[in-house]
């Protein structure tokens, strides 16, 4: 059992790293276990080196920070121990526009072969889900949805008839 | 698998029955304004995978149920999620097909008295039952690292060490 | 006491109810004695009626909803009892951009006569404020401010000579 | 009053000395990537003011002195506030004249012994005394009200009713 754990610890660190690296562009997460002779009293803890910046424990680091390191942490354990869908609200209500872009991008690269739902009031992640989006609004007190293919007006768009000279 | 739709009916701010979807592989975007109904959809899934009401922004089931002013008075709600399995084909989302005859539908209805029941494919059943399918597709309900609600994501980083362990010892 | 305490809780309200018609546009907002006859026992009760939408206490409202109406309440209290600054951090997080703009709108008219730093990480906020912009960045681990004149900035720009024809 | 601006010295991620500013009556933004010290600043302000520090995000205040790989060997962090009066003209901010002789400067340093203290226009002093001054200018730091961290706002409206009843009671 305990073989089994080291195993599946060693991926899951291993993915955690390189997941972060790339979304923090320079920076290092690690994840530790506390006792090596016996993980399962001690548990494990989770450190985080982001760009430019010293070693840290996670409850020293800024809202977006925070937010980055969680995101690697669930992708890193995807690659571990795959879900076939995922449904997310709002994980980039602390993020810079630059960092939701790279969250984006990320799991537009990543949803190859997954499904994702993804939440979200920031234009710079729901301009990138070109396939399907989920209008919702509530005219009158109840709420409504609609499903959008965005292609779709993309192409009646292109359709038009040219203005004239 | 995936997410094909959700069929809602007086969920929520939801009132009458509405289909959310369809959904394909690949990534969906919910949007809209403060307050439409975004997170509900999101809690219709909390809801029929089990989840007790407290993690649903609620304190009793039975307030699931849509009220508002127009309508007050709804007696039940019911969310039906269908799955169904696609051609695994790692290629662009587009070329996915979905393979007839590999729908699953998972219901679940709750009551003005706080009772709630689950169907399964249209039968009656326990909601472990629900569980034991889905986790044959991959979708572990014990541990629900799949879906993130509103405001959660920073605090997943900053499980205790303990929390942690027992999450990678679930994973395996 | 009581007098006093009534006093002042009809004009928190008062502004509170203004606050909260502008933001939302078309809501509307209560506070609500729990006890008339003895409100300092059983507290202030916040009701919340988004627009188009019916009367709620605040827990079952959305995220943004909730931030609009604490936004509301404290603008409402300001104009009881005014602080000369107001310092708030990423108040804009869980609002759409619409809200974004209002409440940003908002703060640009209320700041007649009183000092306003605002944190944001959203264009649709930190677009606004025309005169001062504090830039915060970290080239090396250690952070570095700079203050920016937004305005001398467009001057200069439109200083420049025109692209030849 | 206004703050003119904050002179911080190894707080934080901040090493070395930087001024913050300057403010002016109105508007200023504080802009700038995740991480890179925009809530510092709000930190600087709780310090100064005498919050404890738990409410600045860390357990003792001597974590509060600046370390960092670069510069691990810091003794002491300092932050001081300039404040001044402005003519209140009811105009554009623009037009906001700072009346010369009222400036209030208020420092407080931190050591690594956890212990701290104040000073006021230069003088040492009790943080009663700090309290007190700027009782006399309109901020009442009992409420705090004027401040909102981030991921605070939405449970402002949330405060329990006796919560709130206190607040309206304190404004009194
Ligand atoms: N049982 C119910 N009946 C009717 N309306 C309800 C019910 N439960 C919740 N609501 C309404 O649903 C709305 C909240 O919806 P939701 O949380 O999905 O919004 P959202 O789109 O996620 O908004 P935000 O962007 O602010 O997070 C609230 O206005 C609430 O009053
Ligand atoms: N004593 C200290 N010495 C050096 N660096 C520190 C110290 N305390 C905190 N930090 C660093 O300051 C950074 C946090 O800064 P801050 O919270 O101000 O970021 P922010 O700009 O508000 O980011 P966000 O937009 O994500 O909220 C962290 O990277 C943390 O490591
Ligand atoms: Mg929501
Ligand atoms: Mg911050």
């Amino acid at each position: 059992r305990y073989q089994e754990f080291m195993a599946g610890f060693m991926i899951i660190n291993q993915k955690l790293k390189e997941v972060f690296r790339m979304i923090s562009i320079g920076g290092d997460a690690e994840l530790e276990l506390q006792d090596t002779f016996n993980p399962f009293l001690e548990g494990i803890a989770f450190s985080v080196r982001p760009r430019n910046k010293a070693w840290t424990q996670i409850d020293r680091l800024s809202g977006g920070e925070k937010t980055l390191s969680s995101l690697a942490l669930v992708f890193g354990l995807h690659y571990f121990k795959p879900s076939p869908f995922y449904m997310m609200d709002e994980i980039d209500a602390a993020l810079d526009t630059r960092n939701v872009s790279i969250i984006g991008h990320y799991i537009k690269k990543f949803t190859v072969n997954c499904q994702f739902i993804v939440i979200s009031l920031r234009a710079e992640m729901y301009d990138l889900f070109e396939r399907r989006i989920i209008g919702v609004f509530k005219p009158d007190g109840c709420t409504r949805t609609v499903a959008i293919d965005p292609r779709e007006f993309s192409k009646s768009h292109l359709k038009q008839p040219s203005p004239p000279p | 698998m995936i997410i094909k739709n959700i069929v809602v009916h007086n969920f929520k701010s939801f009132h009458g029955t509405h289909v959310i979807g369809p959904f394909f592989k690949g990534m969906s975007s919910v949007i809209g304004p403060n307050g439409s109904g975004k997170s509900n959809v999101l809690d219709s899934i909390l809801f029929v995978f089990g989840y007790r009401a407290s993690k649903i922004r609620t304190k009793k089931v039975s307030m699931l149920i849509h009220n508002s002013a127009k309508f007050p008075n709804c007696n039940s709600c019911t969310v039906t999620v269908n799955f169904v399995q696609i051609l695994d084909n790692n290629g662009p989302q587009e070329d996915a097909q979905e393979i007839p005859g590999t729908e699953v539908e998972v219901s679940r209805s709750a009551f003005k008295d706080n009772s709630s029941h689950y169907t399964l494919d249209g039968k009656r059943v326990q909601f472990k039952d629900i569980a034991v399918k889905l986790q044959n597709h991959g979708v572990d309900l014990t541990n629900g690292r799949f879906l993130i609600l509103q405001g959660e994501v920073e605090q997943i980083a900053q499980m205790k060490p303990k929390a942690e362990n027992e999450n990678d010892t679930g994973l395996l």
